[in-house]
């Protein structure tokens, strides 16, 4: 993805931190 | 004596709230509320065994690593932490993982992520915070950019959200720009709470079995 074309939000939202599915895996 | 002993056992765990009660106030039902509380013994006694979730076993559950800092992480424990006293107890662990249920309004999700990266608690998302978590997210990534397409990425996306430019975005303008742009809280919503039974079974069985004598 072009950086110019790139949502801030977007990126944010791809952090580890906010995946909170991990919390399930055993 | 005895009797009641073996019976209250987890009411006398601190933020124990019964199941039923969560229920009514979530998404969630009366077996996958018990679901999540075998969630919760197995996070809240990783490290302590208090019964509480602490900040490092929310840490080593999401990154398998206790010491491992990330802002974002950080904050979604601020928030799930109701009663702001160092802790995510069982009633506001189920109360803030109701959000994240498929069934959950909308509304509620997209408030949620407001206040996420609302970070200095504003009622604002202004554009050092927005640069902060961006920094912050290629910082944990191997993403690389210069400062400049930092810059040009933060300027963009904030002239597209802060319709009345006013410098800084609010509620209002973050729920318009979430309509535009759906995937912005795709991780609002974890499927797996919907099977969240499936998972931890134990306590749905024995509650069959005490039910059953």
């Amino acid at each position: 993805v072009a950086p110019a074309t790139m949502n801030a939000f977007e990126l944010i939202s791809k952090s580890q931190g906010l995946n909170l599915s991990s919390l399930f895996e055993k | 004596m005895g009797c009641c002993y073996s019976t209250s056992k987890r009411t006398r765990t601190p933020g124990y709230e019964e199941p039923t009660v969560l229920a009514s106030q979530t998404p969630f039902t009366v077996s996958e509320v018990e679901a999540l509380h075998e969630l919760y013994k197995k996070l809240s006694n990783s490290i302590i065994e208090d019964n509480l979730i602490h900040r490092e076993e929310f840490q080593l559950a999401l990154f398998r690593n206790r010491n491992k800092k990330n802002l974002f992480a950080d904050r979604i424990f601020d928030l799930f932490d109701l009663k702001r006293n160092g802790v995510i107890e069982f009633g506001e662990f189920v109360r803030s993982l109701g959000l994240f249920h498929p069934n959950a309004p909308l509304e509620d999700k997209i408030t949620f992520a407001f206040r996420l990266y609302d970070l200095k608690q504003t009622g604002f998302i202004e554009r050092d915070e927005l640069k902060e978590m961006v920094l912050a997210l290629l910082h944990e990534s191997d993403l690389e950019l210069s400062d400049d397409m930092i810059e040009s990425i933060v300027d963009k996306t904030f002239s597209d959200a802060d319709i009345n430019g006013d410098g800084k975005i609010d509620q209002e303008e973050w729920k318009a720009f979430v309509s535009k742009h759906p995937s912005l809280i795709r991780n609002m919503t974890l499927p797996y709470l919907k099977d969240i039974t499936l998972a931890f079974p134990s306590f749905v069985v024995r509650t069959e079995v005490e039910e059953s004598d």
